[in-house]
């Protein structure tokens, strides 16, 4: 109930007019978009029971590895509840399949439609997709660590909340069959990041600082 | 560490 309540209120996009290069016009919101996702999601990361025990390294280290795989479980969770074929970044921020193939991210659109319809098929709770998210960015496998320890005990929490809810529901097998989402989730996450650097170093699509500082920390 | 200064920035930061 924490996590829901601490759960961020859903950002819109701000429609980029710099350019008549619709493909471009799409890369600039959507970079603009992840941006201030990435402000918001540092601090929602501060609001997870847990994270701020962690020391300044550690949690600079579980941030650089983990956020597109915590931003990628927004993207794919608002995508599933649409049987449409569209990644949903924003509520004004809808891309389908050809405006992803134009904009150079085909491969990511395929990826998240398959995390999309994998958290369909599951029917996926509110509840359940923000302990994912928190699960996700905890689990990030950043290395190496300051304090172990409190990175474990970080683990351990996320992990019995989600037990205690899905013992709550009767439900004994759901708990793994999320974690067992999660390469998926990870594999998804480093195609986004490749693609996006990608289309920064090779099109020079230009990255505001921190969404490109925390691409370069993954690169 | 100062290749990441905007992330240390906000996690420094006070929520």
């Amino acid at each position: 109930s924490h996590l829901l309540l601490t759960e961020p209120a859903p950002l819109a996009a701000n429609q980029d007019d710099s350019t008549e290069d619709s493909s471009l016009q799409t890369l600039l919101t959507l970079f603009d978009l992840l941006n201030r996702e990435l402000l918001v999601l540092i601090g929602w990361a501060k609001q997870i029971p847990g994270f701020s025990e962690l020391s300044l390294l550690d949690q600079m280290s579980l941030l650089q590895s983990g956020w597109m795989e915590a931003l990628l479980v927004g993207v794919a969770w608002r995508s599933q509840a649409r049987a449409g074929e569209e990644l949903v970044f924003a509520g004004n921020l809808r891309l389908d399949a050809a405006q992803c193939r134009a904009a150079g991210l085909a491969d990511v659109y395929e990826e998240v439609r398959h995390l999309a319809a994998r958290y369909r098929a599951m029917n996926m709770s509110p509840e359940e997709a923000v302990t994912l998210k928190a699960v996700a960015l905890a689990n990030s496998d950043a290395d190496p660590l300051d304090c172990p320890d409190s990175l474990q005990r970080f683990q351990d929490g996320l992990h019995e909340a989600l037990q205690d809810y899905e013992s709550s529901r009767g439900e004994q097998h759901r708990a793994g069959r999320l974690l067992m989402s999660l390469p998926l989730l990870r594999q998804t996450a480093g195609r986004a990041v490749q693609a996006f650097l990608r289309l920064h170093r090779q099109r020079r699509v230009p990255v505001h600082k921190l969404l490109l500082e925390m691409l370069e920390a993954k690169a | 560490k100062e290749k990441h200064k905007i992330l240390h920035q906000l996690l420094q930061n006070s929520t």
